[in-house]
Parts: C-alpha cells; structure tokens; sequence
C-alpha cells in the first residue's frame, strides 16, 4: 500500500519518484486533491498540476508554481511538502479550511520536466528548457524570459547560448503555453505565486518597467508582512518589493505576465540560500526552507481569500 | 555527465557601478563558459559567479586587477554534488 507517510520529504527526488508520488497524494487525499495534465514538455512529458478543491464549479483559483528553473532542487522539493500540507491541513488548519472551503488551488510541481531529468541525468546545474533552437549548437530557453510581457526587453538575452534566453517568440516554451493556456481557459485565476531559489526574496511587477504596478502598496505592504512572518520561524532575512528595484530589469516573467493578464496577487519567492551553497542546498535544509516559507505563503493566500476582486 | 571538478563560486561584491559594468561584460565572455549563479545587480550586493576550473586563474587575475572583491563560496562544485548523490542514494536504501 503507497501511502505519503512513507515518502522521504526531506531528500531530493527524481522525475518519476515526484510524478508517482502525485499520484499517491490524490489516493490519500480523493476528495479533495486530483491530478490534471496541461500539456506536454518538449520533450513530450506530461505536465501535470495537482488541483486542491472542495466543490463549487470554476471557484476563483490561486496558482502555485515551482521548479521552472529546473537545478532550482529546493523548490520542487519544497513544491511536495507544502502540497502535502495542504492536503493535510484542510479541516485542522482554520485559515487553509477558510481558503479551500471558497477557492481552488492549483499547483504545477516540476514545471520544467526536461530540465528537471537532465539535472539529474546529465548536468546538474541545468537551468532552461531542453528545447532545440534552431541555428544554434545551444540548447533550452529561460522559461522565465519566454512570456508575452515585455517579451524581447533588455532584461533577457537574445543569444541562445545566454542563460536567460528569452526563446524565438513569446510563449514558444510548452511548458509556458500550456500555462498560459490554463489560466486564460480558467478565467478566474485570482493570484499567482512562482517559487525560485535562491537569494531570499519576495518579489512583485513589475520586472520589465521602473513605473510602479497601479496595485504596487498593497502588494508591498502584503510583502512586508509575508516575509516578517517567514523570518519569525528560523530568522531567516528576505527583501521584498518589486522585481525591478529589488534586482534587475528582467523581462517576459511569469508574474509580470500574469499581473498583466488580470491577476492581480502575482508573487515570486527567491528561497534560501544563506549564502553558503547556493543552487547546492543541501537536502537537510528542504523542511526547514519550506517550513518557513509556509506561513509566507499562507499570508498572500488568505489575504487572497479575503480580498476578492 | 558533465562533471564540476575544481570549478568554484565566487561571491563577488562590486563597491560601485564601474565594477558592476565590468562583471557584466566579464559574464558575456563565452570562452570562460562562466555561470552566473546571482546577477550582478547594484554596488554593494552579493553576486555569486562559478567558474570553471580551467578558467579560475584568469578569472582571479582580473577581479584582483580590478580590485574587485571576492571570496570563495564553494571550493569545489563536484565535491558538494557528489556528497549530495551519496544522501540521494542512502534515502533512498533507508
């Protein structure tokens, strides 16, 4: 008998233990998690998104990604212990129970499948997609340069070869079309949250423009209070504001994407690392990075729930 | 498999805008097949650089003509990924 209580959470995994283990949450958890497939990667693997509801039809939604950077190994792996929190603390935990019992969730764990195998089969510190670009020996594109907002800007690279190729056109990633596609087809998608490591950080748009998002103090002061609570587990120090002030121009990001296409709570997370080990975090710190980034995650969530729009 | 032996991240702190230039267009070299880890961003913030093996002297000789500063973050990429596929493996035995 499969059952979660025997995964390792605190160990990375593979492509296929993840996948199966998806598999056997939606079994521990039937009438509350299922498992839906958006598309396909380029390399023809599923996409598969795990949806947390209680009923209702086409509820307003929030949607959780991680993994896009696939030798980001800290967020998938945070990815399946928050959804196997969730899953757990719908009926104990008041605020989850007040989120689930009004809104879906939707969470696409390893958003960069390809990327993801070829870390583990092939180089590690993969980060694109495996896409082949055409008139070039250089493989993949930065899934987080490859959406139609500010697509082609300054804050991306043009070059095939660049880390942060922003790819032929906008949206010519799978794995970000079939995203683009759900949200859009769903149509009631009231925030959205990318996790990425690392460099301790909460981000909001505006990446590809210096002129403040119109929403820019309340995604600010929601910011401020998320990461005084994630800070409050372990001590653990995050910055926050908006992409661009915070780092870099960076443009055709998913939440500056998704902000401009209506949903308006749109969040990127840069988990830990303290500055040690960078993309190398060792597995002992996944259930204390992903403890901490909890009670972050359930303050943009209940705010969510309670300030509909 | 593409192993890491003896390549290294350095974290770089560039103290002004000239510095933060010159790590960019050091970025931009693909003979030195340089993976930056963290951008450089603003003057006084930490970006995280790994360097392959073949390329560290070269690298070092041109942060310190710069007097740009840096310390040694990791001091060997592979060492740190062997040890994490060694506690892959026993999770997965236990």
């Amino acid at each position: 008998e499969r059952s979660t209580s025997t995964f390792d959470f605190a160990s990375y995994h593979t492509l296929d233990e993840i996948y199966n283990w998806l598999d056997t949450l939606v079994a521990n958890h039937p009438g509350l998690v299922s498992k839906i497939q958006i598309g396909e990667s380029y390399e023809k693997r599923p996409l598969y998104v795990l949806k947390f509801s209680t009923g209702g039809s086409n509820r307003p939604a929030i949607w959780l990604d991680t993994g896009i950077h696939s030798r980001e190994w800290v967020t998938q792996a945070t990815g399946v212990w928050t959804a196997n929190k969730l899953a757990e603390e719908y009926g104990r935990d008041p605020s989850i129970t007040a989120i689930l019992d009004s809104m879906d969730i939707f969470f696409e764990i390893v958003t960069n499948p390809d990327g993801y195998a070829f870390t583990h089969s092939s180089n590690r510190l993969w980060r694109k997609t495996r896409s082949i670009n055409a008139g070039s020996s250089c493989i993949g594109v930065d899934p987080n340069r490859n959406w139609d907002a500010g697509f082609g800007g300054s804050g991306s690279s043009g070059s095939p070869c660049s880390e942060t190729y922003r790819g032929p056109y906008a949206h010519s990633e799978s794995e970000v079309k079939s995203i683009v596609d759900f949200i859009l087809g769903h149509g009631n998608v009231k925030a959205l949250i990318s996790i990425h490591s690392y460099s301790q950080m909460l981000m909001f748009p505006y990446g590809y423009k210096s002129e403040p998002a119109p929403d820019f103090q309340e995604l600010n002061e929601l910011a401020k209070k998320a990461v005084n609570d994630l800070a409050a587990v372990y001590g653990t120090k995050y910055t926050y504001g908006s992409i661009i002030d915070t780092i870099y121009v960076a443009s055709g990001t998913t939440v500056d994407w998704a902000y401009d296409n209506g949903v308006k709570y749109s969040y990127t997370f840069e988990l830990r690392d303290t500055g040690r080990y960078g993309f190398l975090l060792p597995s002992s710190q996944i259930i204390p990075t992903a403890t901490e980034t909890w009670p972050a995650l359930l303050d943009i969530m209940l705010h969510v729930q309670q300030h509909p729009y | 498999e593409q192993l890491f032996v003896g390549d290294q991240v350095l974290r770089i702190t560039a103290s002004n805008e000239k510095q933060i230039a010159l790590l960019r267009a050091l970025g931009e070299r693909e003979d030195l097949q340089l993976d930056f880890w963290r951008d450089p961003t603003k003057a006084g913030h930490p970006s995280d650089l790994r360097v392959p093996f073949p390329s560290l002297q070269a690298v070092k000789i041109f942060l310190e003509s710069h007097g740009i500063s840096y310390s040694i973050m990791i001091k060997d990429v592979q060492q740190l990924l062997d040890e994490e596929k060694k506690i892959m493996l026993l999770s997965k035995e236990r």
